[in-house]
């Protein structure tokens, strides 16, 4: 499964 | 985490840090954009829907609660508050936000990551801020004099956005698969459209002169 790209900013 | 984004969120901080000084210290909002201000609520709240789904770190959890507390608290203090809401400049904060708000929602639903919800609104919160400065632009040119700590919270606003700029090109140069184009294309036009207040902000900062907008 594609990783998610995590939304790690602000 | 990289120096460009903490520089950028710390100077996103200290925009609000100055505004919420000068409401609270001159007990007036005179010169702030009512308007811009309910934009930037939306946008915080619109975009931290993961603060209780997904948790990336301490940092991240705490300035979302304070970046969301924060914005209601400043709509809240010129709507309601007895002291501050009567310096409100109602007359002139007449920009026509809902615009903003039904055109870069519609931008979102023809462009985002995936057809979710929370991603549909994560674009939105992304294409809202880069207009959400507008209404407070327009009312600062129609206001002609600018007071120094509203000056000092729209060039902070600005800035923040721009080490956010630098941010991307540093993960796109160091991390592998990092790429953000909604964030960053709209980001360059937030940048952009404080270009020209950049410009008069530095021409009143370099003459020592009052901080004047053309009308």
């Amino acid at each position: 499964v594609q990783n998610e790209v995590v939304k790690d900013e602000l | 985490m990289n120096i460009f984004r903490l520089a950028g969120d710390m100077t996103h901080l200290l925009s609000i840090i100055v505004l919420l000084l000068k409401i609270y210290a001159t007990k007036s909002c005179s010169g702030i954009s009512l308007k811009t201000q309910e934009l930037y609520a939306l946008v915080f709240l619109a975009r931290y829907l993961d603060l209780f789904t997904d948790f990336i770190s301490v940092y991240n959890t705490i300035m979302k609660v304070v970046f969301i507390a924060s914005s209601l608290a400043i709509v809240w203090c010129m709507r309601l508050h007895p002291l501050v809401k009567r310096s409100y400049d109602k007359e002139l904060d007449t920009f026509r936000h809902y615009f903003l708000i039904g055109g870069t929602f519609v931008l979102a639903l023809v462009l985002n990551e995936k057809f979710t919800l929370q991603e549909i609104l994560w674009a939105f919160s992304i294409y809202l801020e880069a207009v959400a400065i507008l209404p407070q632009l327009v009312l600062l040119q129609r206001s002609g004099n600018v007071d120094n700590l509203t000056g000092q919270y729209v060039f902070f606003l600005g800035a923040y956005r721009a080490f956010y700029i630098l941010n991307w090109i540093y993960r796109y140069l160091t991390e592998p698969r990092f790429t953000r184009w909604i964030a960053c294309v709209s980001g360059i036009v937030q940048t952009g459209i404080y270009a020209d207040f950049f410009y008069y902000y530095f021409i009143s900062w370099k003459n020592n002169s009052k901080l004047k907008l053309p009308a």
